[in-house]
């Protein structure tokens, strides 16, 4: 059986807004290591890369492993009936039909007891290569999603451009084009606040904007936010939480 | 431009 309890509700709730318009359907994946998600977006130019550790949660038990089919919307709908403050737990049986979620206010004066129905849900794992990544970008999350915001009243596209003088996102519409580049920076008091840019080589990569402003739904989850390049593969967009990460791939645009 | 998808960088396990 599963049983993990998590302090804050609203990590679940944030997640499942960050991830719940690319993806309807997905398995969270049980396992002693913690709970973990793997989905594409319907038109497989999207993934999403989902994982909460064990020791985020407290206590976490989970005998065997454990493929738990949702609805997302679903899930969505019936974690709005928590508050952010709330103690959550989920709790399923072995070959489980239902997730249980218990959520208690923190003076455990409200507790509220749901069932959701599971489904069986055929997805296949991909396997994502490691990879030593060219371009290696952490800036405030709340920039990137500013900037992708930004751009996407322009055009649909975004060229992001990494080389030793700083990273440049620059798009072209029928309207005119813009850019914003972004140079290295270092907050020692704030390091969320900075823009770290490590290199071994010069990317340029085009990417569709419709996509990666969907992926700064993440935004709340994390102060910082890291792409990772590489010519000719998947941008990676990770959003390290405590207790986990949230990453996104995107296939990139490329010539006809 | 047109879109590249992900099924031709990831395999399925």
């Amino acid at each position: 059986m599963l049983e993990a309890r998590l302090a804050q509700a609203a990590v679940l709730k944030k997640t499942l807004d960050a991830i719940k318009e690319l993806v309807t359907d997905a398995n969270f994946d049980c396992s002693d290591g913690g709970i973990s998600l793997q989905a594409m977006d319907n038109s497989h130019v999207a993934l999403v890369s989902l994982l909460l550790r064990a020791d985020g949660f407290e206590p976490y038990r989970c005998d065997r492993n454990l493929a738990l089919g949702i609805n997302l919307n679903s899930l969505s709908k019936v974690l709005r009936s928590a508050q952010n403050e709330d103690i959550i737990t989920l709790k399923a049986a072995d070959d489980p039909d239902n997730l249980s979620l218990t959520f208690e206010s923190q003076n455990q004066d409200r507790i509220s007891e749901y069932e959701m129905k599971l489904m069986d849900i055929d997805q296949e794992h991909l396997g994502i290569p490691e990879t030593a990544y060219a371009a290696v970008i952490t800036m405030p999350a709340a920039e990137f999603q500013r900037i992708c915001r930004d751009l996407s009243g322009i055009s649909e596209s975004v060229t992001i451009d990494a080389s030793k003088d700083g990273v440049k996102f620059a798009s072209a519409g029928d309207i005119g084009n813009g850019s914003v580049t972004l140079k290295q920076t270092h907050n020692p008091e704030e390091p969320a606040l900075s823009t770290s840019i490590e290199l071994s080589e010069s990317v340029t990569l085009t990417f569709s904007l419709k996509y990666l402003v969907n992926f700064t739904k993440a935004t709340p989850l994390a102060g910082a936010v890291t792409l990772q390049m590489s010519n000719d593969v998947p941008l990676l967009v990770e959003y390290k939480m405590e207790g986990g990460y949230l990453r996104y791939y995107l296939a990139p645009k490329i010539q006809d | 431009m047109k879109q590249a998808s992900l099924s031709s960088f990831f395999v399925p396990q």
